[in-house]
């Protein structure tokens, strides 16, 4: 699975997946990446791409449980991608990336890696795995 | 308004003894392909044409699982999925059970934009992309030498596999001393990957 999500100059966020799916998976199966609200949301508060076992992801509506929390409970960005990563996975593993319209980015997950970089206008710019 | 700020994934559920050398060959596509998402936003390109962009780029490198370099079904064959939102006024688009088109982002956004619906799957998503003319390709095309060792050493294991191991029972993580009832594929269903 890839994703990439952006804020723009003006505030706008986005957030975009595409995937393959699980290796020898079963034909017809439709995981997490096409769901809105599972695999990806966007909204005016931020941008979500997520990846992992899409079953779990599915079931905990990870990508708009971001928007939600900081939504609902005032949390920040960070705040909102530890939380549900923490809370909402129950015994599944995923990641995920974030931008939220203030310009702010993060990345949570709760796998033994995830392939991810992300970039400030402030010049910040960082590509890791592990 | 604010700042711009991007961030990229190529896929969670990494194998922990992953070769030196692949680490580094993701690591440079990350990085390629913020750089490309990076020029697009000092030119004042919109978000949401950003994240089409750099995830078209993702799937026309084999590397990850998307698009040329996607994981093979249990026939061997490449089912292809996306999806798309806007965030300023929630307008979305996505796609599932591709098999010819080149890039299913792109399909997902022409879903989003000229279609009266939000999500087409399977022979309408198809239909749909010929009738807008996006690049299709055969099935081939999606198919990597790579991916088809990983999926002889999924079936002969008997299991779905991780992107870049079979999973023994003991290293699914958390999932593994779940002794959860679920099945899929007529396996626990704690066997199946991160993708």
């Amino acid at each position: 699975t890839v994703g990439c999500v952006v804020v723009d100059k003006e505030g706008r966020c986005a957030a975009a997946t595409s995937t393959g799916g699980l290796m020898n998976k079963m034909t017809g199966r439709i995981g997490d990446s096409p769901l809105i609200g599972a695999g990806t949301y966007a909204c005016d508060l931020c941008g979500v791409s997520c990846t992992g076992e899409g079953e779990a992801i599915i079931r905990s509506t990870l990508a708009r449980d971001v928007a939600a929390v900081m939504e609902y409970n005032g949390l920040n960005l960070h705040e909102a991608v530890d939380f549900v990563i923490k809370n909402r996975l129950d015994e599944g593993k995923a990641g995920l990336i974030a931008v939220s319209k203030n310009g702010e980015v993060a990345c949570g997950f709760n796998t033994t890696g995830m392939f991810r970089g992300c970039a400030t206008e402030d010049g910040f710019m960082e590509v890791g795995i592990w | 308004m604010g700042p711009w700020a991007i961030a990229v994934h190529g896929g969670a559920g990494v194998d922990p003894n992953l070769p030196k050398e692949r680490q580094e060959e993701a690591k440079r596509l990350l990085t390629r392909c913020l750089d490309i998402g990076i020029v697009a936003l000092r030119s004042n390109v919109t978000a949401i044409d950003v994240v089409e962009l750099v995830v078209k780029e993702l799937e026309t490198d084999p590397l990850f699982n998307s698009g040329r370099g996607s994981a093979l079904t249990e026939n061997g064959t490449v089912e292809m999925e996306a999806s798309i939102m806007d965030g300023p006024k929630r307008r979305c688009g996505a796609v599932s059970g591709l098999t010819t088109v080149k890039n299913p982002v792109s399909l997902a956004r022409l879903v989003m934009d000229k279609s009266p619906h939000s999500f087409l799957a399977f022979s309408g998503a198809e239909e749909f992309a010929r009738k807008q003319g996006v690049e299709l390709v055969d099935n081939e095309y999606f198919i990597t030498e790579d991916n088809v060792g990983m999926l002889k050493l999924a079936k002969e294991a008997n299991s779905i596999l991780f992107d870049y191991r079979i999973p023994t029972i003991g290293t699914c993580g958390a999932g593994a001393t779940m002794d959860s009832p679920l099945q899929m594929n007529g396996l626990p269903i704690s066997v199946y990957a991160p993708e």
